[in-house]
């Protein structure tokens, strides 16, 4: 794992909430709003299980700490969008909490439902990027989230042993956080 | 079920090199689609086109701007990215543009950079140094 120059960090009082909002005008519309949020709060849920933070959606876009939109292009940050594949998201580093995804991506939930060659896993790019906002930045390690790179068609949601050692430094541990069972996840997926 | 054969023939890699052409297929029309020409491409060579690998490095974080424009030389800059590329990806580390290296180039991937000296945190660019560990 690494992190950004300074190990930039949230800082907020303990425990800490973070809330997070969607653009009101960065939205697709071929999936179901309800899916995208379910989405979001898992690839949340699954970083709030190893870190005493906090992740709360709330209705107010612009009092939001943590800002999501998908966004087609130039749309403003600097980093334009290129369309299908290549880039596919990005995030911005402590505090600042922007998470852009790219809305020309064919963006999908359920491979089983989505059949395109070129869909790419939602739940799997959202968890990569909650990483960065909270201020990881890649890793070497090819199974970890934080790993840059997603093939169309792949799902990788599970934050592996390297991802948790990276943002425990940062934020410390879950109280209920149980290590054991993460070992035995990765013995599991190495074994299988 | 189609088992990939063993080869010794140039150390060609058949599996390896499936697997470019199956993704390939996939990429086409995407934004870094067409650098499959430029699998097994060694250093010295030159080819057209190349110069826009060598811009995909430098989004990347993997090559410092150029004077001018990127040139279509297979040069020791673009093997100098390529030795950090695979070595920061956990790519065997050959410096050259072997189809796995390839392959992973060509497949979508998060916008920021990897040693995250472009790490955007405000609206200008940024630059920032990655504690790795």
């Amino acid at each position: 794992y690494s992190f950004f120059n300074g190990q930039p960090r949230w800082m907020r009082s303990s425990p800490m909430t973070l809330t997070y909002a969607f653009s009101p005008d960065g939205m697709i519309d071929y999936l179901p709003q309800e899916e995208i949020r379910a989405v979001f709060s898992r690839a949340f849920g699954r970083w709030s299980e190893v870190i005493p933070v906090n992740f709360t959606e709330v209705e107010d876009y612009r009092t939001a700490e943590i800002h999501i939109g998908f966004h087609n292009g130039d749309h403003g940050d600097g980093e334009p969008f290129d369309g299908v594949l290549g880039v596919l998201a990005h995030a911005f580093s402590p505090e600042n909490g922007r998470l852009h995804l790219d809305a020309a991506e064919t963006w999908a939930v359920d491979f089983q439902t989505e059949g395109s060659r070129v869909a790419v896993d939602l739940e799997s790019v959202a968890t990569h990027e909650i990483g960065h906002v909270l201020g990881l930045a890649h890793s070497s390690v090819s199974d970890a989230i934080m790993y840059p790179s997603l093939r169309p068609r792949s799902r990788r949601v599970d934050l592996r042993i390297d991802d948790v050692e990276g943002v425990q430094a940062l934020y410390g541990s879950n109280p209920n956080f149980n290590y054991g069972s993460l070992l035995e996840s990765d013995q599991e997926t190495f074994n299988g | 079920r189609n088992f990939p054969q063993p080869t010794t023939v140039l150390n060609f890699d058949h599996s390896t090199a499936t697997t470019l052409a199956a993704h390939s297929s996939v990429y086409n029309n995407t934004p870094w689609g067409g650098f499959a020409k430029f699998a097994n491409l060694e250093k010295g060579s030159h080819f057209t086109g190349i110069c826009d690998l060598k811009t995909y490095f430098h989004h990347f974080g993997y090559l410092p701007p150029p004077p001018g424009n990127f040139s279509d030389d297979f040069d020791s800059d673009l093997e100098s990215a390529i030795f950090n590329y695979q070595r920061n990806l956990g790519l065997p580390v050959t410096g050259k543009l072997d189809t796995d290296t390839v392959d992973l180039i060509m497949a979508p991937r998060c916008g920021m950079g990897d040693d995250h000296t472009r790490a955007a945190v405000n609206t200008t660019t940024r630059h920032l140094h990655t504690t790795r560990h």
